[in-house]
C-alpha cells in the first residue's frame, strides 16, 4: 500500500474553491456514446441554479438515501412476519439522494434534448410526459409522445412490462410503471418505447417511463437514467450494442466536466471482481479488503468489510464504512492532521479543520485496495469535502451498526 | 452495507464491464 499510495497530498488552499471553471467534454477519445457529465448544481449545469441546496440539506438528502438503502437490504434479508420486518416502512424504494450528477440525453423524433439524474442504483429511465396529471416545474418542455414518429406504446401482456417491479395494466391494455423512491418521491405513468439519442448514437425502441405523475426531490431535472443491473436499465437494454459495458468519470469540482460512455474501457484501468447482492439486485458490488492512511494499512480484518458487503453508488455522495472501521480511518487521519486547528462537524462529517491562516495544506494519502490487488488512490478532491476554507472535513462516515 | 460514494469516486475512470463481471479503476480520468 505504501509503495502505490505514496504518503500526502500537497495542496494550494486557494485551490480548495476555485471559481473558474472548464465545462467542456474530456475530450480524450471523442466517441459517439460519450456524454458530458456535470454537476447538477455547479456552472457547468443548465438547470436554474436559484434552488441549490446547502450542504447541510445536501448531506441529510446523502443519509437518506443511505438509509434507505440499509433498509430495503434489510427488508430482503429479514424473514416473513419477522419482528424486523414490521419496523420498516411500506416504502422501501431506494432514495434518490441528492442525485449529483446530469447528463443530457435525446428522445424521439425529432429529437428533444432532456436533463436527467444519472443512477447507477436504480433501474427505470424515465422523464416527465405529457398529458401531465401532476407534474414539477422542469427546465426543459415536456416530452410529448404525440410529436415523436418513432413512439409506440408497450402493452401490459409484454414481457418488458411484467418485467418491472411496479407495473399494471391500463384500460386500453397499455403497460402502466410505478417506481416509488425511498424519499416518498414518486413517479408513475405509462411504459412505452421511442428512440434514445445518447450522444450521437441513435437507439432505436428504447423502453422508458414516461412519467404522467411525478412528485417528490426532482428538483428541476427532467428525470432519471437508470443504470442499474435489472433488465429495465439501459445497461441491460443495450446489451447487443454495447455488450453491458459503461463508464464514466466524476469531475473534481462542480465547475469541471466528466463523462459517461456506453460500451467503451478506458486505458490504465485496474480491474477487480464485480459481486451480486439479491437483496439489492440493482447495486453494483465489489469486495473492498483493506483501506490505507498515509500509505499504511489500517489493522482491520478484510470481514470487517465483506461480511456486511460492499456497493460502489454514484447516487450516494460521502462512502459509509462500518463503525470500527470508520474510528480506524478517523484516528489515523486525525494524527496526520494535528497541526491544522479543527473545525466544527458538518451534518454526518465529524472530523473537520479550519484551513484559513494556510497558503499549502499536507494532507495524508488515502487508498481503497480491493480483491485482485486493486489499489485506487484517491484524488485529493476524495479525500476532503470543502464546504469552505474554514470547514474541510473527512469525506467519510460511520455506519450506526457494523451490520448496515 | 458498506457504500462507496461519488466523492471517492472523482476523478477516477470507473468503468463497469457487467457481461465479465468486473469493475475497474483508473485515476486522472477527468480534470
Amino acid at each position: 500500500a505504501r509503495g502505490l499510495a505514496g504518503e500526502h497530498h500537497v495542496i494550494d488552499v486557494k485551490s480548495l474553491l476555485s471559481t473558474s471553471s472548464n465545462c467542456s467534454l474530456p475530450d480524450k477519445g471523442a466517441s459517439p456514446s460519450k456524454l458530458k457529465v456535470v454537476h447538477r448544481h455547479g456552472p457547468c449545469s443548465s438547470l436554474p441554479r436559484q434552488n441549490k441546496p446547502s450542504h447541510l440539506q445536501l448531506l441529510r438528502q446523502d443519509q437518506s438515501r443511505v438509509d434507505s438503502i440499509h433498509c430495503r437490504s434489510a427488508a430482503a434479508a429479514a424473514p416473513v412476519g419477522g419482528s424486523l420486518s414490521a419496523k420498516l416502512p411500506a416504502n422501501t424504494g431506494t432514495s434518490l439522494g441528492s442525485g449529483n450528477y446530469i447528463v443530457t440525453i435525446g428522445l424521439g423524433t425529432p429529437k428533444k434534448s432532456f436533463s436527467v439524474v444519472f443512477d447507477t442504483g436504480s433501474d427505470l429511465t424515465w422523464t416527465q410526459c405529457l398529458p401531465c396529471d401532476s407534474c414539477y416545474t422542469q427546465n426543459d418542455p415536456l416530452y410529448d409522445p404525440t410529436q415523436s414518429s418513432t413512439f409506440t406504446n408497450i402493452s401490459c401482456n409484454s414481457n418488458y412490462c411484467t418485467q418491472l417491479d411496479q407495473s399494471s395494466c391500463s384500460s386500453t391494455s397499455t403497460c402502466l410503471y410505478q417506481v416509488q423512491y425511498g424519499d416518498n418521491s414518486q413517479t408513475q405513468g405509462s411504459l412505452i418505447q421511442d428512440t434514445l439519442t445518447f450522444s450521437s448514437d441513435s437507439i432505436p425502441n428504447f423502453r422508458f417511463g414516461c412519467g404522467h405523475d411525478n412528485s417528490g426531490l426532482f428538483g428541476k431535472v427532467d428525470g432519471l437514467l437508470g443504470l442499474g443491473r435489472e433488465p429495465a436499465s439501459i445497461v441491460s437494454q443495450t446489451d447487443q450494442l454495447y455488450g453491458k459495458v459503461f463508464s464514466y468519470c466524476l469531475p473534481s469540482t462542480s465547475s469541471a466536466a466528466g463523462y459517461l460512455e456506453l460500451g467503451s474501457t478506458a486505458a490504465g484501468v485496474q480491474y477487480t471482481p464485480m459481486l451480486t447482492n439479491q437483496n439489492l439486485p440493482s447495486f453494483y458490488f465489489l469486495n473492498l479488503v483493506a483501506i490505507s492512511v498515509g500509505g499504511q494499512k489500517l489493522a482491520l480484518s478484510p470481514t470487517v468489510f465483506s461480511n456486511p458487503g460492499t456497493l460502489l453508488d454514484s447516487g450516494t455522495v460521502i462512502s459509509r464504512l462500518p463503525p470500527t472501521a470508520y474510528a480506524a480511518l478517523r484516528s489515523s487521519f486525525r494524527r496526520y492532521m494535528t497541526n491544522y486547528p479543527t473545525a466544527p462537524a458538518l451534518s454526518i462529517l465529524d472530523t473537520c479543520y479550519d484551513f484559513t491562516n494556510y497558503q499549502t495544506v499536507k494532507v495524508p494519502s488515502i487508498a481503497l485496495l480491493f480483491g485482485g490487488g486493486v489499489t485506487a488512490n484517491l484524488d485529493f478532491k476524495g479525500i476532503l469535502y470543502v464546504a469552505s476554507i474554514s470547514q474541510a472535513c473527512l469525506a467519510f462516515a460511520g455506519n450506526n451498526d457494523a451490520g448496515d | 452495507v458498506v457504500i462507496i460514494g461519488n466523492v471517492q469516486q472523482r476523478r477516477f475512470n470507473v468503468v463497469y464491464d457487467v457481461g465479465n463481471l468486473k469493475i475497474g479503476f483508473g485515476a486522472n480520468g477527468c480534470s
